[in-house]
């Protein structure tokens, strides 16, 4: 399963 | 979240009030690119589709709705209330633009996370959002002179730009946190940036401490 970026940035 | 992400969204959020604020006192949008804030009302849309996917928080949320509706809003103010369209000045604001789209999307067609819509439209607003500037500084540069105004509004964009790197290396150490096409794309605007900086330092605050007695 593939490492999802955190987006929490603007 | 970290002081020095804080420190920049505030300064975004302050580049956008000093805009409107300015624009309303003047009832006047003379020395802003319609094109740049078109480009701006792009980059919000397609990056916060994922208001409708996924809540990350009530600051998140908010602040995403306000960046939407704010970049509509002066789009709105430029072209229907405050409308540029007599003053000759507006043939100033004559950068390609299709350029700046097509590049943007061809990047994130090459470079993105994962090979689906939204995606792939978070990709491009990143890319879209590095060179969204330019319209802006093309038009300042041709006028040679600017306002207070625009000065103040991209010196406030440039300090939002300049807070996130130090953002990025701290979470980078504090939470293993790092988002390589946000930081790139990042950086390329961050020098977009300091090189009007630069050239705006040199052209108009040198040139103008020269002329005083």
């Amino acid at each position: 399963k593939e490492e999802r970026v955190k987006k929490d940035e603007l | 979240m970290n002081i020095f992400r804080i420190l920049g969204d505030l300064s975004h959020l302050t580049s956008i009030i000093i805009l409107l604020h300015t624009i309303n006192t003047n009832k006047s949008t003379t020395g802003i690119s319609l094109k740049t804030q078109i480009l701006y009302v792009i980059v919000f849309i397609t990056r916060y589709l994922d208001l409708f996917t996924k809540f990350i928080s009530v600051y998140n949320t908010l602040m995403k709705i306000f960046f939407i509706i704010s970049s509509v809003y002066i789009v709105y103010l430029i072209q229907y209330k405050y409308s540029q369209k007599h003053m000759v000045k507006q043939d100033l604001d004559n950068f390609k633009v299709e350029y700046l789209l097509a590049g943007s999307l061809l990047a994130s067609l090459i470079f993105n996370y994962k090979f689906t819509p939204l995606e792939i439209l978070w990709s491009f607003s990143l890319w879209l959002e590095s060179v969204a500037i330019l319209p802006q500084l093309m038009m300042l540069t041709r006028t040679g002179e600017a306002d207070m105004l625009t000065t103040n509004y991209i010196f406030c964009l440039g300090l939002y730009r300049a807070f996130y790197i130090p953002n990025w290396f701290y979470r980078y150490f504090a939470e293993g946190h790092f988002d390589k096409l946000a930081v790139f794309t990042g950086l390329i605007q961050t020098l977009l940036y300091s090189d009007f900086f630069y050239i705006y330092y040199k052209n108009v605050i040198q040139a103008r401490s020269s002329k005083l007695p």
